[in-house]
């Protein structure tokens, strides 16, 4: 496996908060779950109607998919195993590269 | 050769700078490699200059990619359009004439450490991979480090987050050697290009505030041309406009910076996608973004030669 496995479990999920109130609460458990922002590059930016796309870990998942559901925050998961993602990103032939 | 060195994957940077070599050595009438320093843990931090050989002055055209280590698009997209740029010199009037009245100053690969970081441990990384003995974490956001109302806006002073100004502006070798090259050759470059993913945007300045270029009818003209075009090959839709506005603020970043010192048309591409790959666009997606990218690039260079000041 690719970069030994470390992404297994990991997923990106979307988000987007209708009002202020779910941006202050994305921006408070984003970072209680130390989420990997990819866009946008700082959680200062997130606001009402900010498309917001984070990585996580397994565990943190859990929680933020569960929190995301209690609060009724919009939110897709965009790639449900990244380990599996990271993989299919290289050819067969530059896997055998890398290797 | 040259068409032998598969563009349509993504290589390790050791690839990457032999690859560089190699054009130094075989494309003497096109091409020149050369070093401008040395990043934090000591690598080369190479250049091509791209163009043909000439005593006369030309003017040129900066291209950087891979600022941050995880968008692996933008040194794949460096690399396709020196391929295709030399490839079509003989044939293509457009490319001839730009290779003739211009060099080009590409930077395949321009956060070399993160870049490597990124293939060999952490997919994600973003930063520089610069230390200081006073934080436990490492690295500086490269586009956060420039010294255009450094460390303001959308910047981060916590050494732990991605979009760490760092100590101070241009602490990180890698910045400190790119800015060095662009004063010394400001008079002659015309145009600051920079790529960077994931969103679909190009993007121009400000980015640090809320106002209007003084030079803002030839580059809107001139960025519109240019999503259109890219538009017309696969029908990919990128948004385009000041940076501040289509993105959001941030500050201390390369394009700014360029602009503020004197390179008259500065442009930051978003290159594919929108979220769905996000970071990990496929191999198989490099063909069809850098196609039409090279468009986008070409009818900026284009416009940019024949309609602006």
């Amino acid at each position: 496996h690719s970069y030994d496995n470390r992404y297994a479990g990991h997923k990106v999920i979307r988000l987007i908060p209708k009002s202020e109130e779910e941006a202050l609460a994305l921006k408070s458990v984003s970072h209680q779950l130390k989420v990997d922002l990819w866009q946008p590059s700082s959680i200062s930016y997130v606001s009402e109607g900010t498309i917001t796309d984070v990585r996580v870990t397994q565990n943190a998942s859990r929680t933020l998919l569960a929190f995301l559901q209690k609060t009724n925050i919009q939110y897709k998961v965009l790639i449900e195993d990244l380990q599996k993602a990271v993989e299919n990103e290289n050819s067969v032939h530059t896997q055998r590269n890398r290797r | 050769s040259l068409s032998e060195y598969n563009y349509e994957v993504y290589h390790s940077l050791e690839d990457i700078q032999s690859w560089m070599h190699y054009l130094n050595q075989t494309q003497p009438s096109l091409v020149q490699v050369f070093s401008i320093g040395r990043s934090f843990e000591g690598r080369p931090l190479l250049i091509i200059q791209l163009g043909r050989k000439s005593q006369v002055y030309k003017r040129a055209v900066w291209i950087d990619c891979g600022i941050h280590a995880r968008e692996w698009i933008g040194p794949a997209f460096c690399q396709w359009f020196v391929k295709e740029a030399i490839l079509t010199y003989k044939t293509d009037p457009a490319m001839r004439k730009m290779l003739n009245h211009l060099y080009f100053y590409i930077m395949p690969v321009l956060n070399v450490d993160g870049y490597h970081f990124s293939w060999t441990h952490d997919r994600f990384w973003r930063k520089t991979r610069s230390r200081n003995s006073k934080f436990r974490c490492r690295g500086v956001d490269a586009n956060r480090n420039w010294k255009v109302k450094w460390c303001d806006e959308g910047a981060s002073a916590d050494p732990c987050d991605d979009t760490y100004c760092g100590p101070f502006p241009e602490s990180e070798p890698e910045v400190k050697a790119v800015a060095n090259f662009l004063r010394k050759h400001r008079k002659r470059i015309r145009a600051y290009l920079s790529f960077h993913a994931y969103a679909q945007m190009l993007l121009y300045p400000y980015s640090y505030k809320h106002a209007t270029i003084p030079n803002f009818s030839c580059v809107e003209f001139a960025a519109h041309k240019a999503v259109k075009a890219l538009r017309s090959v696969h029908g990919i839709r990128y948004r385009h406009g000041p940076a501040s506005q289509t993105l959001y603020v941030s500050s201390g970043n390369s394009m700014d910076w360029a602009y503020k010192n004197g390179i008259p048309y500065s442009f930051a591409f978003e290159l594919r996608d929108t979220g769905y790959f996000g970071f990990l666009l496929p191999e198989m997606l490099i063909k069809p973004t850098c196609t039409e990218t090279m468009l986008a690039v070409k009818n900026i260079t284009m416009h940019l030669l024949k309609n602006c000041p």
